[in-house]
């Protein structure tokens, strides 16, 4: 294993272990200002683990990012990593990331599939669920993005067990969804959610499972056009942004609608790239460039909802 | 461990509103066990489908008697998935 996180290769996909143990390295490192939360555990009974990126104060205002919640999209766990080490790296001599960080906590959840994840490195490099069980049926998995309790079981998922978009038995039946479900509603302070999916180079915001525009859509799409043009600044990456329905299609019980309708007007999903012609197996020499794209888009949300306090 | 030898990915964008619709009900052909990695969504928009080895004929040959074009995005997801886990070995090495 990497001697520190400064050795760690951030240019190469990397199994949980090492994720997991980069996790720990980081915390070593940086002990006053990184802590990691175990905030429960998954089907096949692996700890789901949060970073909290804190200069202190209890239960401060808090943006919440997830990677990795669709386990084959690994662009997206791998740019978590490096955003963890960027925060690490950044946090004092960034003056944007500095004065958010003394209002604000931030916490990334980098491999939010555990399960999944580990079984696109054993055995099925494309799975996208969880590894639930599901009665009554040989197939296994729910999709994760269609398991919150947001339009649940509404058009836009599937009821059939074998689909890659099947909702599950009912709303939040998958630990890993409710892990966050309960970790966001005793936090209570959150007030920012970025969960970040690859590809097709979209940024989202709410709603999913109805075309009832959202109250703050205009604020909303505002904060994409800036994120976006940040976004492509960096290598002209050319994203489209808008609501989900709108924008792609109809999904019900997904993360960000839930979130929104928890009163988390700053809500966001990612869609990274594939510029190319890879899809999720974007190869890794694109892990960086990506990671780094995304940040400033990412810095444009967090900047905002530390400008907008509410 | 599932592998993918001879599987590709097929790039199809629907130019007007019966190819999209021919597209879309290629996804309640579940035999043809097509892993769609981007629905369909609308026109000019992709829709990237990986489809095993067995589905691959009849399907090309279902969007051609369509008039549906289509582009092969990757001609063997399992090189892929080879040349990715190498990278991961020499990485880790």
């Amino acid at each position: 294993l990497p001697l520190s996180t400064s050795t760690f290769d951030y240019s190469s996909y990397h199994s949980l272990d090492e994720i997991y143990a980069f996790m720990d390295l980081l915390v070593a490192e940086n002990p006053n200002l990184v802590s990691k939360l175990e905030i429960g555990h998954t089907t096949e009974n692996r700890p789901i683990y949060v970073l909290k990126f804190s200069k202190g104060g209890t239960n401060r205002p808090a943006i919440w990012i997830d990677t990795g919640i669709h386990s084959r999209e690994w662009v997206t766990q791998a740019s978590g990593v490096w955003f963890a080490k960027k925060i690490v790296q950044d946090h004092e001599n960034d003056s944007e990331l500095a004065s958010i960080l003394d209002k604000m906590d931030i916490f990334l959840e980098i491999v939010t599939n555990p399960d999944g994840f580990a079984f696109t490195q054993t055995k099925n490099r494309m799975w996208r669920k969880t590894r639930s069980k599901q009665s009554g049926s040989v197939c296994v998995g729910v999709d994760p993005n269609r398991n919150w309790d947001a339009g649940f079981g509404g058009s836009g998922a599937s009821k059939n067990p074998c689909s890659d978009t099947y909702h599950g038995p009912y709303a939040n039946s998958e630990p890993e969804v409710k892990a966050i479900v309960d970790f966001v509603t005793n936090h209570g302070n959150i007030k920012a959610f970025i969960s970040i999916h690859s590809y097709s180079q979209l940024l989202l915001y709410p709603y999913g499972y109805t075309t009832t525009p959202v109250p703050d859509q205009e604020e909303l799409h505002e904060i994409s056009e800036k994120a976006v043009a940040a976004l492509s600044s960096l290598y002209g990456t050319k994203y489209k942004y808008g609501s989900i329905i709108t924008t792609i299609y109809q999904a019900s019980g997904g993360t960000i609608d839930w979130t929104y309708n928890q009163g988390i007007k700053y809500s966001f999903t990612f869609e990274l790239r594939d510029t190319g012609r890879y899809g999720f197996l974007l190869p890794a020499s694109q892990i960086v460039p990506t990671a780094q794209e995304t940040w400033l888009a990412l810095k444009v949300i967090m900047v905002h909802t530390r400008d907008h306090p509410y | 461990t599932e592998t993918f030898v001879g599987h590709q990915v097929l790039r199809i964008i629907p130019g007007n509103d019966k190819e999209l619709q021919k597209v879309q009900e290629l996804q309640d052909l579940e035999e043809l066990q097509l892993d769609f990695w981007l629905a369909p969504r609308g026109l000019g928009y992709p829709v990237d489908v990986r489809v095993p080895f067995p589905s691959l004929q009849p399907l090309k040959a279902h969007l051609e008697a369509n008039g549906i074009s289509y582009s092969i995005m990757i001609e063997d997801v399992q090189a892929l998935v080879d040349h990715e886990q190498m990278e991961m070995f020499r990485s880790s090495r």
